[in-house]
């Protein structure tokens, strides 16, 4: 149940562009995506391959981003998909596959290329195989400490490149909602499933569904608000895993907006003590399992401050929420909670509707400049400035506002 | 929507996020626009990717065979004038009219309706057990005079709001239908005169009912759907 694309990390609508070489690549085959990370993965020499998703044509690519005279550009027709481990900067397990492009060693001494034997020399000969190019940190001989080089300094035979495994090299804070590290396995070891295809496990969360959660590639994360970031596995008979993510020592959490008399966006900085659904009834404790079982411990969210009974949106839902005291209504919105005013320009303001407004703001919201009022294009305004309403309406409507009242009594 | 029954109205739409949860109401005032309440979204920016309405069902959450539903998703949203609380919707393709899909007429500008004008608020809300919410419920409430109005709220009430008078029974809106229609009769047509705003407490029998004053912001509408 392994996709062959678990290899690689995909650019959407994104092509590499290389000077011409010789030889030039291999022509665009035909295939699905997954087809042509099959022939990819096999073939030594291939690290990147385009996918026009439009053909079902495939272009295996002896480079990736990070080769020289090499760029990354927008073109909608293709997906890249580059191999992962030559785009990793950091490590899985003891960096065997590492393919970065790191070349100095944890002490800062910069390596000497695989290719020469001065100032040390070295049985260790590039080869295709085992990815000895330039002077970048290997792992030939799967040292336990991870990819190191030869140095230039003649008295530094070797070091390490003290470069981090993945599970260390991006932290998370909270909940790690906001993690977007490249750590693909979970804390079994089980490969993660990409969040980009429905088996082995079918799921919801579709990447192009939720743009905002960062559901790149097989990477762990969290986009339903769990206790951590987690994924759906390779395997078959476990839907879904948590993985092991070093929690953030050196980075405080993300600020949110608190709020208290009010709410702003979707309420996750509420911190206000409304307590009572809209409908009167009073909200169940956050540290109580009764009436409603759940997994929103005030102890495993501490920045979600899940106080007493009190409104919170820790799932990042429409809007401040909580479990209900009354067995038959598990969950209600707090949306009588009032909305914090918009954030106003501190530009300029007017009252009411604006009637009286004679100031020089000139740009619309979204920033598109305003005709001018004097001006017949590119709008023709359809009113008189200041006609006067009129008393009585010659109220007409058509093709609205009817419906079949047969309906109304009859039930479905 | 508490207190009222089991009804058809062929312009409500039920508003759903990624989850295909209903968390609002809408009404579709052109094919391939609905307008709602700025309560229920995050910020006038909001990237509504995965979002939808559902219209053509009496349903909350009806089943995969139910033959009028229409799903469409929401493309884009367009706050109205701050002090509105209204947002326009746009919607990815125009919804296809049928017995079970209708629009909604808009008001003439500032229209004022004729206070006891009895009018009918829709939504698949909470009912507080009184009707099935699972289905789509609407309730009849009168129209209360302005002034009058504004004498009940201590002089609170603002030129972009419209009541409607509390009933004993405890007739109104609730959690879920925000956004929704009052709509009401005028030269045999319904017409969007208010859209449902939430309140700190459902159904009052003590005070009147507010709701966002359409007619006040039809020029906006129209050009909104016209840009």
């Amino acid at each position: 149940h392994r996709s062959p694309l678990n290899d690689f990390q995909r650019l959407r609508a994104t092509e590499l562009l290389a000077v011409p070489v010789d030889p030039p690549p291999p022509l665009p085959e035909q295939g699905t995506a997954e087809q042509c990370a099959q022939r990819c993965a096999t073939s030594l020499a291939c690290r990147a391959f385009h996918h026009d998703q439009q053909s079902q044509l495939c272009q295996l690519l002896p480079w990736t981003q990070h080769s020289p005279h090499i760029q990354l550009q927008k073109n909608i027709r293709y997906d890249l998909y580059q191999k992962k481990d030559y785009l990793r900067d950091c490590i899985v397990g003891d960096g065997s596959s590492y393919r970065g492009t790191r070349a100095t060693t944890e002490k800062g001494l910069r390596c000497q290329h695989w290719q020469a034997t001065t100032p040390h020399d070295h049985r260790f000969l590039p080869s295709p195989r085992n990815g000895l190019e330039e002077n970048y940190c290997r792992n030939p001989d799967r040292d336990k400490r991870g990819p190191w080089c030869y140095t230039v300094d003649p008295n530094v035979r070797h070091q390490s490149c003290g470069i981090k495994k993945c599970e260390d090299a991006v932290c998370m804070t909270c909940n790690g909602e906001d993690y977007r590290g490249t750590v693909d396995h979970t804390e079994s070891g089980t490969e993660c499933q990409r969040w980009d295809l429905q088996h082995p496990h079918k799921h919801p969360y579709h990447p192009n569904k939720y743009p905002d959660k960062g559901l790149d590639d097989n990477y762990c994360r969290n986009p339903d608000s769990s206790e951590r970031p987690w994924c759906y596995t390779t395997d078959p008979r476990r839907e879904r895993e948590y993985c092991h993510i070093r929690i953030c020592t050196e980075k405080r959490p993300r600020p949110v907006n608190v709020t208290n008399g009010c709410f702003r966006g979707k309420g996750e900085g509420y911190r206000g003590r409304v307590n009572v659904t809209v409908s009167g009834i009073p909200c169940q404790r956050w540290d109580s399992q009764v009436p409603h079982k759940h997994h929103f411990m005030p102890s495993k969210y501490p920045c979600k401050d899940l106080q007493e009974n009190y409104c919170r949106n820790p799932d990042g839902s429409e809007a401040p929420w909580c479990f209900t005291s009354r067995p038959t209504v598990r969950i209600a919105f707090c949306f009588h909670i009032r909305r914090c005013p918009d954030e106003q320009d501190a530009q300029e303001c007017y009252h009411g509707h604006g009637k009286h407004y004679h100031g020089h703001v000139s740009k619309t919201r979204k920033g598109i400049t305003c005709q001018p009022w004097a001006a017949q294009t590119p709008h023709v305004p359809h009113w008189q400035h200041g006609a006067p309403h009129h008393g009585e309406y010659a109220v007409t409507f058509e093709q609205c506002g009817q419906r079949d009242e047969r309906l109304q009594q009859k039930g479905r | 929507i508490v207190g009222g029954q089991p009804g058809n109205s062929p312009w409500t739409v039920s508003i759903r996020n990624r989850e295909g949860v209903h968390f609002c109401g809408g009404s579709l005032v052109k094919e391939q626009w609905v307008i709602s309440t700025r309560q229920c979204f995050s910020s006038c920016n909001a990237d509504l990717t995965g979002y939808e309405v559902q219209l053509g069902t009496l349903f909350k959450d009806p089943g995969p065979g139910d033959p009028d539903q229409q799903t469409i998703p929401i493309v884009r949203i367009v706050c109205g004038p701050s002090e509105s609380q209204l947002v326009m919707l746009k919607l990815a393709r125009p919804a296809t009219l049928t017995r079970r899909v209708a629009l909604i007429c808009l008001p003439p500008e500032r229209y004022v309706v004729p206070a006891g004008t009895v009018c009918e608020i829709a939504g698949w809300g909470e009912t507080r057990g009184t009707a099935d919410g699972s289905v789509l419920n609407v309730a009849q409430l009168p129209v209360l005079a302005h002034s009058e109005c504004n004498r009940a709220l201590r002089g609170r009430l603002k030129e972009s709001e419209l009541c409607t008078a509390p009933l004993r029974a405890g007739v109104g809106a609730c959690e879920g239908d925000y956004g929704g229609p009052l709509a009401c009769l005028t030269a045999d047509c319904w017409v969007l005169e208010g859209v449902i705003t939430p309140s700190r407490v459902c159904a009052r029998t003590d005070q009147p009912a507010l709701f966002i004053r359409v007619s006040l912001y039809v020029d906006w509408i129209d050009k909104v759907m016209k840009m």
